[in-house]
């Protein structure tokens, strides 16, 4: 599950 | 964009670059796993192909593209380069002893992976000061990203559950490197070595 904004990590 | 995960980015190119001019320098790869390097050339390149498809950031292109870039020229210097000093023998671990626990955690995981150094270490018992610093901040790398994910969670509600299992997975795998390099390295003789 993934909530709350964009996953831009490296 | 936090202090966790830019210190823990700045970490993991120092890793890198260590790395890298160990091997330059000292026109030796010993005591560096190969596979290990040649997995990250792949991690890397299986989950940056995003580069082609979304643009997120200055920053997050750039980055991306010396990660790759840097991955690709170090598995070089092992094994074009500098083959002939590349003791293959020591570098012994079996890619599919990781692969398959990470294949069967890719249905729940993107990606999980350790440098085999440390691998090589429980096996040679022994590591290069070097190279344990180069692990040192690799493993510092990944502790950072673990602050990164409580900053942000905390502060912009954001969470990835992939991202953060598999990130606890890797950190999990440095605490006894740490312990080691902390006893030994740091207040030690300079080179770690197995008791």
């Amino acid at each position: 599950c993934s909530f709350g904004g964009q996953k831009d990590e490296l | 964009m936090n202090i966790f995960r830019l210190s823990g980015d700045l970490c993991h190119l120092v890793a890198i670059i260590i790395l890298f001019l160990k091997i330059w320098k000292s026109k030796s790869c010993a005591g560096i796993s190969g596979k290990s390097q040649v997995l990250f050339a792949v991690v890397f390149t299986t989950r940056y192909l995003d580069l082609f498809t979304s643009f997120i950031s200055i920053y997050n292109t750039v980055m991306k593209v010396v990660y790759l870039a840097s991955a690709y020229a170090t598995v070089s210097l092992i094994y074009l380069r500098f083959r002939s000093t590349f003791d293959s023998e020591s570098d012994s671990f079996r890619v599919e002893f990781l692969l398959v626990p990470v294949a069967g955690l890719s249905f729940l995981e993107n990606y999980a992976f350790t440098p085999l150094e440390l691998f090589m270490i429980t096996k040679t018992g022994e590591a290069a000061s070097i190279t344990t610093h180069y692990l040192f901040f690799l493993g510092l790398y990944r502790a950072l990203y673990l602050g990164n994910w409580l900053w942000r969670y905390h502060v912009e509600e954001f969470f990835d559950q992939i991202a953060v299992v598999s990130g606890v997975v890797q950190t999990i795998f440095y605490c006894d490197f740490f312990y080691l390099y902390f006893t030994r390295v740091i207040r030690g003789s300079g080179k770690m070595s197995l008791p």
